[in-house]
């Protein structure tokens, strides 16, 4: 099963 | 002042219908060398981000910049209002309440206007770096567009492997399986019809298909999609106007 990122994982928080 | 003319509303309209199914509440910020927007989606896994250069407009003008928030959703109701081939001019004074809509229609001399209530949205601007990726892929948006709405049936998840002359896209699903494979091939007679493939690293990368399915309605905006993936960073997708571009940031899924 595979986790789904978000884009804060990589963005920083929005 | 913000005075911001489409040559033709259907620009406009194929730019938020790009858009409009993945976010609701947009800041678009206008300034002098034209209009932003950037907004996330409600579960936080799709960035959307926009430019519209001041070349894609007819007459553009903005004397101070203006943060106009927007509902997509009651926008494209106006939007559904304005002939396509009607000429569109977005109207903002400097501290506005509300945004002037105005359709012409220079053959028929026919004048339509609507307003619509802006809201105030909070939400922060990311500054998105340019990243470094792996693979970079061009090719045909009709193309990458049917190969997500296919493989988008068997399945909620889609891998996505690119290594040095091939491809592949796979859906594994309860009800079967089934994958695409492209090779780069370059059309000199249909050069839109050509996929381009620069490839630094392999990648083997797995993206929710829902979210896939929103991208690719941002395909009614350019024949070529421009895709660049890396193994350690959100996927983009790109679609570029006459001048600038609907980008579309999709975080991956990975093993735990």
């Amino acid at each position: 099963q595979k986790r789904q990122t978000s884009i804060q994982d990589f963005f920083g928080s929005s | 002042m913000l005075e911001a003319k489409f040559a033709e509303a259907s620009l406009f309209k194929r730019i938020i219908d790009g858009f409009k199914d993945c976010v609701s509440l947009v800041n678009f910020q206008c300034k002098e060398d034209g209009i932003i927007a950037q907004a996330v989606d409600d579960s936080r896994v799709l960035l959307v981000s926009l430019e519209i250069g001041v070349e894609a407009f007819q007459e553009y003008r903005c004397d101070h910049p203006v943060t106009l928030g927007m509902d997509l959703g009651s926008l494209s109701k106006i939007l559904r209002c304005g002939n396509n081939s009607d000429t569109l001019t977005l109207i903002a004074d400097d501290k506005p309440d509300s945004i002037l809509l105005l359709f012409e229609d220079t053959q028929r001399e026919r004048i339509a206007e609507y307003s619509l209530k802006l809201m105030d949205i909070d939400a922060d601007f990311l500054k998105i770096e340019d990243l470094q990726y792996d693979t970079t892929l061009m090719m045909p948006s009709t193309e990458f567009s049917k190969v997500v709405k296919d493989l988008s049936q068997l399945t909620d998840s889609i891998n996505i492997m690119v290594t040095k002359e091939t491809i592949k896209f796979v859906a594994e699903g309860e009800i079967g399986t089934g994958s695409v494979i492209l090779k780069p091939v370059m059309d000199m007679e249909k050069p839109a019809e050509s996929i381009k493939l620069e490839m630094d690293q392999p990648v083997d990368l797995t993206f929710g298909a829902k979210y896939l399915l929103d991208i690719v309605k941002g395909s009614a905006l350019s024949d070529r999609i421009g895709i660049r993936l890396s193994s350690e960073a959100p996927a983009l997708f790109q679609f570029d106007l006459s001048s600038g571009f609907l980008q579309f940031f999709l975080a991956p899924k990975f093993n735990d």
